[in-house]
């Protein structure tokens, strides 16, 4: 494992703790998107269905544990906390989850390395992964007030796929065999759909200004 | 390989 997929994945892990953080501690989940959430709960529970069936390190089990409990936990905390739900921004996150999920579906049937039943689901939480954040990333342009904890949660994951990004492009040129259509093109739209959202961030954040995203 | 070493991403 190199450096940039190490990074990457602390800085994943770095963006579910800020939400729990947040969840948790301040009972909140005001400008959270529940769509986003649970299109990752989906993603994961695609992706990891290799979980008990092939072992590639402890790390990468651990890791895989973290994420699927934490993706559910969080889904559970925003729809059925007694608190946390209060806080949920209901009447704004109105993204549709199967405009994401049914073309994500077909192009997972259309376009794989193998048709096989686990082979076209991961390739599914490939392609929602990369367009799951975008129902988050819609909540944050109609929330006027984006507090730091949530600013801070989707500028982490975007850097943890950026350095996804570095991390192919170094196992490019250090491993033999390694090219991956799949996985980099649906990483690249994954990362190009930050892009906009890095802009308003190091803009508020180089004049000192609270977050926000125009209309 | 076995599996694909783009397998052993998260």
């Amino acid at each position: 494992m190199n450096i940039f997929r190490f990074a990457g994945d602390m800085t994943h892990l770095a963006s579910v703790l800020v939400l729990l953080l947040k969840i948790h501690t301040i009972k909140s989940c005001a400008g959270i998107s529940l769509k986003t959430q649970e299109l990752y709960a989906l993603v994961f529970a695609t992706r990891y269905l290799d979980l008990f069936t092939d072992y590639i390190s402890l790390y990468n089990t651990l890791m895989k544990l973290i994420f699927l409990g934490s993706s559910f936990s969080i889904v559970w905390y925003i729809r059925y906390h007694k608190i946390v739900r209060r806080s949920y921004d209901k009447d704004q996150d109105t993204f549709r989850h199967y405009f994401l999920v049914l073309p994500c579906l077909l192009l997972a049937l259309l376009i794989n390395e193998k048709f096989t039943f686990r082979e076209v689901m991961w390739t599914f939480s490939l392609y929602l992964e990369a367009v799951a954040i975008l129902p988050q990333l819609v909540l944050l342009q109609r929330t006027r007030n984006i507090d730091n904890l949530t600013g801070q949660y989707v500028f982490l994951l975007g850097a943890y796929r950026a350095l996804y990004i570095l991390n192919w492009i170094y196992r490019y040129f250090t491993e033999p065999h390694y090219v991956h259509w799949i996985t980099w093109i649906s990483g690249l739209v994954q990362t190009l759909l930050y892009a906009d959202f890095f802009y308003y961030y190091f803009q508020s954040w180089k004049n000192n200004v609270k977050l926000e995203l125009p209309a | 390989y076995e599996t694909s070493p783009i397998k052993d991403e998260l």
